[in-house]
């Protein structure tokens, strides 16, 4: 059985696809299977790994026939890493209507297809509250929540919480809080100042690990490489393995 | 009649919400009158302003009554800056059914209330490709599309200018694309890469101005104030003065 983790924060830019993308990567690199599954339509995730965006397969396939979930496979050039692309008409898989009950589950009703075939299935979200999180909120086991060591990120923090103990009440009773990720870190007293309030309100939830602002990630999905493949000995490389150590721990 | 700027691009953390705050109060500087609409329910630029949200007025008033626009403005600290604050409900606003051509006009209803009080209008997006960012592509002259000298961001640029082209055919044939603005610009090879790909491509679409990474414009929202007021002598205080006299001579 798979474990299920969605990378999710409403906040812009704080770092869920660097996030969801190198932590893949590395736990790939321990002999685990991984699947990551781009439930964004800008489709980052799927670039950054030097995949081809895809019109009708990929996650557009994924959340309209669930039970085709293994046609929208695609390996990547990481050894035990493959991908469910997003695309251009990934947008197109919201359902018109509200966001109902029904429309949610679409991702959950894919997981037998899948759960069976990977160790890790990782969701990269898109910085919104609609269709494609609540769908991640309601099919993973745990949802991880990175945050930027800046103001405005803070203040999303609490709306992502609350978002996730809905999640939990409505309509998936297992969900956890997986962890709190600092990223973008800076060892500036502006960075450190946000980065103690965080860990002062919640304690154990936010992981030792903090990474560091590093160009290496940030060029890295420019070659369409994950960090190990880019610059394996860059200050961000070490800090996404320090990162799946303690995520695989808590497995 | 107000001159309508919305502050637009679906990818997150790019700067449109500091750029939103400290272009509105460039504006101001110059004895101009501006209002400044926060149309994304994180209310980022409401707190970065020191303003409290608000629950049942602001900018969930202008959507849901637009007749009663003037009802859901607040005055800030800075002289001549007004806001149509964001807060909790906002996300409520959002119609549960599809985003039809009558729900995108929302905002656009409430125009003949506030044309005539201000100068220039300024509306701030969610990263986002729903309903408040249609309703500010719908109602505004121009789109203001800030863009980070980043990979990612780069690859959403096509994505942005593709919305504004089919806002512009189907519900406001005047929209223009305002500029494009580089921001977290570093001096770095990578930055700089960066930056000659966007104006090689879109030319004289792009500001001259670029604004630099500078940690006072981070530091400024978590004391409610505006770059001017919290360190007018920084390096973003100047960038944001020079893209307002840009934004002014194109008026
Ligand atoms: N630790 C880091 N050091 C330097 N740059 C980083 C780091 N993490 C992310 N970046 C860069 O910052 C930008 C934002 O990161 P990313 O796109 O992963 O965030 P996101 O939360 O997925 O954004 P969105 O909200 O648009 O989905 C990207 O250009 C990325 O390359
Ligand atoms: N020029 C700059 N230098 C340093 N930090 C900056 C700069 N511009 C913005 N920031 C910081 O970067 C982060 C992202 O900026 P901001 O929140 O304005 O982006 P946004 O596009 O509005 O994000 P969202 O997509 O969530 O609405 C914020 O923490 C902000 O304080
Ligand atoms: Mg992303
Ligand atoms: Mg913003």
């Amino acid at each position: 059985m798979a474990r299920y983790i969605a990378v999710a924060n409403q906040k812009g830019g704080v770092g869920k696809t660097t996030t969801a993308v190198n932590l893949c990567a590395s736990i790939a690199l321990t002999r685990r299977t991984c699947l990551l599954i781009d439930l964004d339509p800008q489709g980052n995730a799927t670039t950054g790994l030097g995949i081809e965006k895809k019109p009708h397969n990929g996650a557009y396939l994924l959340l309209s026939n669930p039970h085709r979930a293994t046609d929208a496979i695609v390996h990547t050039q990481c050894k035990g890493l493959d991908i469910v692309p997003s695309g251009p008409r990934l947008a197109d898989a919201q359902p018109k209507h509200a966001v109902t009950a029904d429309n949610v589950l679409r991702l959950k009703a894919s997981k037998p297809e899948l759960t069976t075939l990977y160790d890790y299935v990782i969701v990269d979200c898109p910085p919104s509250v609609g269709f494609f999180p609540a769908n991640a909120l309601s099919c993973c086991d745990s949802v991880l929540v990175p945050i930027q060591c800046e103001y405005y990120a803070m203040e999303g923090l609490a709306q992502i919480l609350s978002r996730i103990r809905s999640a939990k009440s409505n309509f998936n009773p297992h969900l956890e809080v997986e962890g709190i990720l600092l990223t973008m870190y800076e060892p500036s007293a502006f960075s450190n100042e946000v980065a103690e309030e965080v860990r002062a309100h919640f304690d154990d939830l936010v992981y030792e690990t903090a990474i560091p602002r590093n160009v290496a990630l940030a060029e890295a999905p420019s070659h369409g490489q994950a960090i190990f493949d880019y610059d394996h000995r860059s200050r961000g490389a070490r800090a996404y393995l320090e990162l799946a150590k303690e995520v695989l721990k808590d497995g």
